[in-house]
């Protein structure tokens, strides 16, 4: 009877480790090591390439939550979160064998340790046939992170393997449950713009087309509007994708888009740059013989960088620089500053709840083609702008008021780092 | 000689290496589904006075299962159920445990120490 009593106090105080609904958070900590044990690498695949896979796969979890994943081939073992081997039939000191070949090919324990059964026949992404050890793999981190068996179609949480798809990726459900867990993922930006370009269809017709960027230091995402998400893989270097902009990044990205211009800029520190759409790089010198990087007060004078931020108002045809509390605003067809310039952003951008705005120094100022309005980020929250349409309906709403500011990862999702030693997978 | 047609080995079938049992009778399913936490509180064997309410145990255990796997829900052994039990899957379960059920034996020596951390 004492003992009956004395689990049922247990089972009560500690959290049940079981497999609630939505799973655990198993682990406090943001950035968790991992380790392919020694003693337990698989006989089927080179070991290169059970670690490659092993590191997308954590990557891919990293994408798409806060945590963040490093291999650690040093450390003592105890200081390693997540370790994982292969074996087979009685198998690393575990206490549930594995059964061979068919049925149960790997499984995992909430304290970190994942087994692959090595009687399976686990073969590398995209290989057509066996199991992809990639999505076990992603199967059994889940586990390990705290998330249960998930029994809907598109899951990978879903306990039966389903034979591999091409492009497998971490879905929509699963991205809410570990974010149910872990939260969403927050960070401030350098800037975020569309980038429009315009296209030859087969049909020899021209049509513009744009995509969203969100830049943060030297990363960036692209981020897809329409499935609420960014692009799978990302993010990316800038080195990758943008040739011949600062590696470390930038502050500000303008596109001048009027009648007679259609000029892309880059700024950074005291510097600009212009960029090539067409062929997706910096001009070192422009059609119009100007050699680039240049000092900004010489392209935009009455201007003086760093700015904190920019964007392009197609409305007036003004850019507007974005320093501290002041706002430049700079006419872009006759290439001055426009009178009564610099202002303070609270007078340019009237808050329209008294007290909610962020006072300058804003990481992004955004015109985006999707909403058709501005938005200026500051850290993790982000302000819009009252647009015509906005005004037409209620009249008492100020000329480019700041709406109640929102979280940014509320309206844009998954925006999540990696861990530097994966970003080049 | 092992002969090798495939660049990656998949054609290559281990014959040296163990297969798991098939799940063919309802014996085993009854394993399979106390293993994965379809059945609670009770092994295949159980204790043996209460043969109706095992069976009764297993048929909503099967039931259960059938409908978190999308099968026709028949309380049957029937050939979808036995296909879906033979699938590879993961070894973690699907229900909850009772842990201290599941480590702590109902009958067996006192002490029952494996409950203890």
């Amino acid at each position: 009877r004492r003992k009956r009593h004395l689990a049922g106090l247990m089972s009560k105080t500690r959290p049940r480790r079981g497999l609630s609904e939505h799973g655990y958070m198993a682990f406090s900590k943001k950035l968790l090591k991992w380790r392919l044990i020694g003693e337990g690498y698989s006989s089927q695949l080179a070991v290169e390439e059970q670690r490659y896979i092993f590191r997308l796969a954590f990557r891919m979890w990293s994408e798409v939550s806060p945590l963040e994943f490093v291999e650690d081939t040093r450390s003592p073992l105890e200081d390693v979160e997540i370790r994982l081997g292969f074996g087979t039939g009685k198998h690393l000191g575990c206490n549930q064998r594995f059964d061979g070949t068919g049925q149960e090919f790997a499984h995992a324990w909430f304290l970190g340790d994942i087994h692959f059964d090595d009687d399976e026949h686990f073969t590398a992404p995209n290989a057509g046939s066996g199991i992809s050890l990639l999505k076990v793999a992603v199967h059994e981190i889940g586990h390990v992170l705290g998330l249960p068996h998930i029994y809907r179609e598109g899951s990978i949480m879903q306990p039966s393997y389903l034979p591999q798809e091409s492009g497998f990726e971490v879905g929509w459900m699963d991205r809410k449950a570990i974010q149910r867990l872990y939260g969403g993922c927050k960070g401030r930006f350098s800037t975020v713009f569309d980038w429009i370009r315009k296209e030859r269809t087969p049909y020899g017709e021209v049509v513009i087309r744009f995509n969203t960027y969100f830049m943060r230091d030297s990363w960036y995402w692209l981020y897809e509007n329409r499935n609420n998400r960014t692009r799978y893989g990302d993010p990316v270097t800038l080195q990758a994708g943008w040739h011949g902009l600062p590696r470390e990044g930038v502050d500000a990205h303008v596109h001048v888009w009027s009648r007679t211009k259609d000029i892309v800029y880059f700024f950074k520190g005291t510097q600009f740059w212009r960029y090539d759409s067409e062929k997706d790089r910096v001009f070192g010198q422009d059609p119009e013989g100007h050699r680039y990087p240049r000092p900004i007060s010489e392209g935009f004078p009455g201007v003086i960088g760093p700015v904190d931020t920019a964007f392009y108002d197609r409305r007036d045809s003004h850019i507007y620089f974005f320093k501290n509390s002041l706002v430049f605003a700079f006419n872009a067809e006759a290439n001055r500053l426009a009178r009564g310039f610099p202002k303070n952003i609270r007078d340019l951008f009237p808050a329209v709840e008294r007290g909610d705005h962020p006072n300058g120094n804003i990481d992004a100022a955004y015109f985006s083609y999707t909403h058709s309005t501005v938005f200026l980020l500051k850290g993790t929250r982000f302000w819009r702008v009252v647009n015509s349409r906005q005004r037409r309906r209620r009249l008492s709403l100020p000329r480019n008021g700041l709406l109640p500011h929102k979280e940014v990862e509320e309206q844009w999702f998954d925006i999540c780092n990696v861990h530097p030693t994966a970003l080049k997978l | 000689e092992k002969l090798y047609h495939r660049r990656d080995r998949s054609d290559v079938q281990h014959f040296d290496s163990h297969q798991a049992q098939i799940i063919t009778d309802e014996h085993a399913a009854e394993l399979f589904l106390s293993r994965y936490g379809f059945i609670k509180n009770s092994g295949p064997d159980g204790d043996g006075d209460d043969p109706e309410g095992a069976s009764q145990a297993f048929i909503s255990a099967l039931e259960e299962f059938q409908r978190v796997s999308g099968l026709p829900v028949t309380g049957q052994f029937d050939e979808a159920t036995k296909e879906a039990m033979n699938k590879p899957r993961c070894g973690v379960p699907d229900k909850e445990m009772d842990w201290n059920a599941a480590t702590e034996p109902e009958s067996g020596p006192s002490g029952g120490s494996t409950s203890a951390r």
